[in-house]
């Protein structure tokens, strides 16, 4: 609890001083920003434990990249419902740096149909962007208990691998020069 | 050049226009709309705030120069760049590039009802000295009547009428600000006469409006060179690396019918409940891994 009322915190003093929305000097906004990594960090490592693994969080997946995955061709992916109803019919989708061979184990042991597709060239440019993460693997998740989790295999094993986005058009705008 | 679609098995179809590469369409359930999504740019309101009219366009006051922009926004290119379409069995995919600081993707998954719309805004150009306040619009053919709604922090949904307040008589000052709104979590369009309505959900809270009828715009980044002088005292300039700072979020667009909220509610709790993703090695050896699996 200690562990994730540095985060309460942290948030309760951004929301009291309107942070992250352009109202403070920069050096400001930065100490926000100081503040809310720390408590995500310390989040993290109490879920962690949670858990009963040794799990990591990636906070650049809004940005299709994580180290952890970049760097790895078999892992867990755990997909976790902070709904307290089910949800049905959702898609994951986790950075790589291979598109070849991924193959998704659901948690009943059965493969899952996934597709890899390809990350934009624009996205893989953002200033600050580290890791080299071209491809997603994108897998459907047909059921997600309220409040409950299933985990998922990821492998670049070659054997019963996803399918890949095939390209199937392409154009030029009018104003292309 | 001929127009081409994206489609999934739940019937939801997406129409681009070959020529351009954009969206001209949306038909779900056997009900089909015109939609043009495109990208524009209001120019921000500069001055040194010593009257009235000399306030800037700020992070506390959104204002554009509607006297330079004829109160309209300009489009950032009628025709974009290029365009790629990837298409699989689950999803299908359109990249397009706008120009070299806008792109986006805009998806369709199979067995969902929504339409996705990833955009990525940035760095906006300010060398001219204009700050920018870039808008994303979709604009259809429904009858609206200057009415639109908006969420309350996620929950009531309002009705807004253009250019007028429900309580007092309404004199317009800013023509663009004024009519505009948060949105926390979705902007609706309703066409009363014919059934059909557009939601447009977003993934964090933006400001947006409808400006005419039939058209929802979504405010999605703001660059901006001068202090709104309440207390800040620092232009909206944010920079990283040298340059001005890149967004990149979602859209989803549901086409309903008379009553939208059965689509729109549950995906609303879905987007703020986001599922939360963690990750763990993987090894034989570990005596771990079989239990978490």
């Amino acid at each position: 609890l200690d562990e994730v009322f540095v985060l309460e915190e942290a948030l309760a003093v951004m929301q009291h001083h309107d942070a992250v929305s352009g109202t403070a000097k920069q050096h400001v906004t930065d100490d926000y920003a100081l503040r809310l990594s720390i408590g995500m960090n310390s989040c993290s490592s109490a879920m962690s434990s949670a858990m009963g693994g040794d799990t990591t969080f990636c906070h650049s997946l809004n940005i299709s990249s994580c180290s952890f995955t970049e760097n790895r061709t078999d892992f867990l992916v755990n997909v976790y419902n902070p709904l307290v109803r089910e949800v049905k019919n959702v898609y994951v989708r986790v950075p790589v740096v291979g598109s070849e061979g991924w193959r998704v184990v659901g948690p009943d042991g059965v493969v899952v149909e996934s597709q890899v597709v390809m990350i934009p060239l624009e996205v893989t440019r953002i200033p600050g962007r580290e890791g080299g993460a071209e491809f997603e693997v994108v897998w459907r998740v047909d059921s997600l208990l309220g409040l409950g989790w299933g985990v998922y295999r990821l492998s670049q094993s070659g054997d019963d691998a996803g399918q890949k986005s095939v390209l199937l058009r392409k154009g030029p705008g009018k104003g292309f020069s | 050049r001929e127009d081409f679609t994206i489609s999934n098995d739940v019937g939801l179809t997406v129409t681009f226009s070959g020529e351009s590469g954009l969206v001209k369409g949306i038909s779900l359930d056997g009900q089909t709309v015109d939609l043009d999504q495109n990208f524009y740019f209001y120019e921000g309101m500069s001055g040194n705030n010593s009257k009235f009219e000399f306030r800037a366009s700020g992070a506390y006051i959104f204002r554009p120069n509607v006297s330079s922009t004829s109160a309209a926004p300009t489009m950032i290119t009628s025709n974009i760049f290029s365009y790629h379409v990837y298409q699989g069995d689950l999803l299908t995919e359109v990249h397009q590039v706008f120009t070299d600081w806008v792109s986006q993707v805009v998806r369709v998954y199979k067995g969902r009802k929504e339409v996705e719309f990833e955009w990525l805004v940035g760095p906006v150009p300010v060398g001219d000295s204009i700050g920018r306040e870039i808008i994303t619009r979709y604009s259809t053919n429904l009858a609206t009547s200057a009415t639109f709604q908006t969420d309350a922090n996620g929950r009531e949904l309002l009705t807004r009428k253009r250019d007028f307040r429900p309580t007092w008589d309404y004199k317009v000052n800013e023509p663009i600000a004024g009519n505009y709104y948060p949105v926390n979590s979705r902007i609706i369009l309703q066409d009363e006469t014919n059934g059909v309505s557009l939601v447009v959900l977003n993934d964090r809270a933006q400001g947006g409006s409808s400006m005419n009828d039939g058209e929802v715009e979504l405010m999605l980044h703001r660059r901006l060179l001068f202090d709104d002088a309440f207390g800040v005292g620092e232009a909206l300039n944010e920079s990283a690396f040298g340059e001005g700072l890149v967004v990149r979020g979602r859209h989803w667009v549901i086409l309903g019918g008379k009553d939208p909220a059965p689509l729109h509610r549950p995906l609303a709790q879905e987007i703020f409940m986001d599922r939360i993703i963690s990750f763990a090695p993987y090894e034989e050896s570990n005596a771990i891994n079989p239990k978490i699996l």
